[in-house]
């Protein structure tokens, strides 16, 4: 079987007439992006491991999809990722949760994986290993984008009862 | 939520999930993402497995995990085991999708929302889906 990659960007109420035509075209484009990363890793012979990061570190930099920059926001108006990564030849896999100032989630769980003693570090313990291996930090306002800021408010809106949140404001 | 699996040359699978969570959850919420066998798994004896959705029902079920096992212990064909799983959610009331490949190339991108962000490459072609009935 030659080999293959699957990329996703997020599932929900993505429905025909929801999004104008321009922000279809451009999630399209960043998908297809994505998925020319992690295929160039392939086609050169490169390991299914470094193929799937580079597909995950083009949406992770997209403002489009909900990971990275462009993060859906906390009730407090926060960021917090979390990602993982599993290689299958060995079972190894890395994993962090709840950081807030790394720039890429993904390398900071494949550093995890393979520079660290552990499979998954959290929260400040995460930020403070990212930061001695050389990982990039950020500052948090760097991962917000003005429509995550607004689906916020159109969910808390909601819970307030005074309009309705769509489905894709909810999941990001 | 962003993922992706790959089958190599050499035959290796790997898998890669990345989220911001959910819109309006707690500080210190943690979804499927960094649980391995809920939002993220991948085996050379079984399949590949990033996962997208309603990330507490993945959790539940430990859905990737879930779908390795009936590939491997009750050797169902990566599409069966896949429509099983995304059943087992739905009757949890959980909504969402997954990517998945199996050591043999085969692949699955099943959701059960009205659409999923996704795509494939293989054999130096690439293609890319948004809305359920593409």
């Amino acid at each position: 079987m030659p080999p293959t990659l699957l990329i996703h960007g997020g599932a929900g109420a993505i429905e025909r007439g929801k999004s104008t035509p321009e922000h279809e075209a451009a999630l399209r484009s960043a998908l297809d992006e994505a998925l020319a990363a992690g295929q160039a890793v392939l086609d050169a012979g490169g390991p299914a491991l470094d193929a799937v990061i580079a597909s995950v570190r083009v949406m992770e930099e997209s403002p489009l999809f909900n990971a990275g920059r462009g993060a859906a926001l906390t009730c407090e108006g926060t960021i917090e990722h979390d990602a993982s990564v599993m290689d299958g030849a060995e079972r190894r896999a890395g994993a962090v949760s709840a950081t807030k100032r790394i720039r890429s989630p993904i390398l900071a769980a494949r550093a995890v994986m393979e520079r660290s003693p552990h499979v998954h570090l959290t929260a400040d313990g995460a930020e403070a290993f990212a930061r001695s291996i050389g990982l990039e930090i950020v500052p948090e306002w760097w991962f917000f984008t003005p429509e995550r800021q607004a689906a916020l408010e159109r969910v808390q809106a909601a819970e307030r009862g005074e309009s309705g949140a769509s489905e894709r404001d909810r999941h990001g | 939520t962003v993922g992706a699996v790959a089958l190599d040359s050499a035959g290796h699978l790997a898998a890669a999930t990345s989220t911001g969570g959910r819109a309006n959850q707690w500080p210190g919420r943690v979804g499927d993402t960094p649980v391995l066998g809920a939002g993220t798994y991948a085996d050379d004896r079984t399949i590949a497995y990033s996962g997208t959705g309603h990330g507490e029902t993945f959790m539940r079920l430990v859905l990737g995990h879930r779908l390795a096992c009936l590939v491997e212990l009750a050797g169902m064909p990566l599409p069966q085991a896949s429509a099983q799983v995304l059943d087992e959610l739905a009757a949890l009331g959980g909504t969402g999708g997954f990517i998945a490949l199996d050591a043999r190339g085969e692949a699955v991108m099943p959701h059960n929302t009205p659409g999923m962000y996704r795509g494939i490459a293989r054999g130096g072609r690439r293609a890319v889906a948004i809305f359920g009935d593409e």
